[in-house]
C-alpha cells in the first residue's frame, strides 16, 4: 500500500547539505503493523512526512496505493489527508486557540459531518484515549500526555486506512502507553488499518509485524515479528 | 533544599474545579537524585512549575533554600531562574526564531558573560548532549529528539545548583537517553547538584536516590532506591 522507492531527502544549509534520508527503500503491505525504530536524527520523522505527502522528496518517488505522489493534484494529496491518512505528530501540532473535542473533530468539518455527528464521534474518541473528562480543555491546559493523547484521537477522526505514528507514546506512562498501543493494534487487527510506527518503546515491539531499523538516513535491517 | 507544604493548585473552569495537586509534602535534599513518576495527568509538570517558581499555588508554601517563594520578589525569582535553578520543559519552549546556540546561550547573557565565554560554553554544552553538528540549526531544522537535547544543553547554561528535568528522555532512543541521564547523573555526584526529574523513563530508576509516586495530584508513596 505504500512504498518509497530510493528516497533521498536533503536540506541546504548554507555550504552545508544535511542528508536526512540516503536512498530509502521501503514497501509496506495493506493491514501491516509496521515499527520504525532508529537514533534520534536518523530520518524517521523526515521519512513521515514523505509517505504522509506533506514534504516532497530530493530524490526517489513515494507510491501510495500504486500511485506517484510526486503526480498528484493539490485536492488529490488534500483528499489523501482528508480521508486514507491519519497522522500523529511527534510534536502534536494541535490549534491552541481550540478545545481538545475542538482539535478531534476539526478533520471531520472537511468530511462533511454534521455538527451532531462530530461531537458525538469526537467525543468517544477521546473516551477511547481516556480524556472524556477533559474535552473542553484547551492545549495549555492539558498535561503532556493528554495532548499527545489529543493527537491520537485526532489522528482516527475520519477512519483512515493509514495511521502515521510518530512516537504516539512518547510522554505515556507505561499503563497509558500500553492503552494507546492497545487502541492502535485494535484497529490493526479488526479494521485492517495499516500502521506505520515511530518509536523508541520497546512495547511496541510484540504488536508489531516487521521492525525497520534505520540509521544515518537509510534502511539498515528489517526484521520479522518471530525474528525479535 | 526544596520543600513543598500542603501544595494544592487548582484550576477553575466554568463551574468545575480542576485540582491538578491536592496536598503535597515534599522534602527534597541538597544533592539528591530525585524521580518524579505517575501517571499521565497525575501533576508531575504542575508540581514542577510549583518548585520552579513559575506559578503559585491556590494553597500551602513552596521553600527553596527555607525561602517561601510567595514572600520573593520579581528580581529575586529571576535570579532563582536564572542562576539557580535549570528547567528542562516537558515541551522543551525553545525559541523558534534563533539557532540551538542562541537558545543554550541565552541565559548567560542574563548571567553576565562575553559573548566568546557564551559561545565557547554553549558550544561544549551542545557537544555534551550529541548536537556539536547542529549547532547553527533552528529549532524547526532539527529532529524532536534533537530539540529535547537542546533543552537540556540549555538548562545547564548557567551551572544551576538545581535541575528540574520534565520528562527529559521522552523523545530519544535507547543509546541516546541513556547518555543523558548519565550526563544529569555525573553533574548530581560531582558538581552536588539536586536533580528533580519527572518521568515515565524506568531508565531513571537505578540512577535515583528516591523515586516520588504521584497520583491524582498527591504523593502516594516515596522509596528508597534500595527498595525498588
Ligand atoms: N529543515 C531541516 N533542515 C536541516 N536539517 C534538518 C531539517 N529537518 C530535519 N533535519 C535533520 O535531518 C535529520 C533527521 O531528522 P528527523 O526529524 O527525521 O529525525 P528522527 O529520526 O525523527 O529523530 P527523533 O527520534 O529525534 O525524532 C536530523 O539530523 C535533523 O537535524
Ligand atoms: N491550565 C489548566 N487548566 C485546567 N486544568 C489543567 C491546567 N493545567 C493542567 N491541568 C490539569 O491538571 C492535571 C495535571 O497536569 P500535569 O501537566 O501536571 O500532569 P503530568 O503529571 O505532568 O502529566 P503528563 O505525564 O501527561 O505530562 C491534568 O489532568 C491536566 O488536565
Ligand atoms: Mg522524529
Ligand atoms: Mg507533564
Amino acid at each position: 500500500i505504500v512504498k518509497t522507492d530510493q528516497v533521498v531527502k536533503e536540506y541546504r544549509m548554507g555550504n552545508n547539505v544535511v542528508k536526512a534520508l540516503n536512498g530509502v527503500n521501503l514497501e509496506i503491505y495493506q493491514g501491516e503493523y509496521l515499527s520504525l525504530m532508529g537514533p534520534s536524527g536518523s530520518g524517521k520523522s523526515t521519512l513521515f512526512n514523505m509517505i504522509g505527502a506533506l514534504d516532497r522528496p530530493t530524490k526517489g518517488s513515494v507510491f501510495i496505493d500504486g500511485q506517484n505522489t510526486s503526480g498528484l493534484t493539490t485536492s488529490q494529496i488534500a483528499w489523501l489527508r482528508c480521508h486514507k491518512i491519519g497522522y500523529i505528530f511527534q510534536s502534536y501540532n494541535l490549534l491552541h486557540v481550540m478545545t481538545a473535542l475542538e482539535n478531534v473533530t476539526l478533520p471531520m468539518i472537511f468530511a462533511g459531518l454534521s455538527v451532531k455527528e462530530r461531537n458525538k464521534k469526537g467525543e468517544e474518541l477521546l473516551e477511547l484515549v481516556g480524556l472524556d473528562d477533559r474535552i473542553y480543555h484547551l492545549p495549555d491546559e492539558l498535561s503532556g500526555g493528554q495532548r499527545q493523547r489529543v493527537a491520537v484521537a485526532r489522528a482516527l477522526a475520519n477512519d483512515p486506512n493509514i495511521v502515521l505514528a510518530d512516537e504516539p507514546t512518547a510522554n505515556l506512562d507505561m499503563i497509558i502507553g500500553r492503552e494507546i498501543i492497545t487502541l492502535i493494534k485494535r484497529l490493526n487487527q479488526e479494521k485492517n488499518v495499516t500502521v506505520i510506527s515511530a518509536t523508541h518503546d520497546l512495547k511496541m515491539l510484540d504488536v508489531s509485524d516487521r521492525i525497520v531499523d534505520i540509521r544515518d538516513g537509510v534502511v539498515e535491517r528489517i526484521r520479522n515479528r518471530d525474528e525479535i
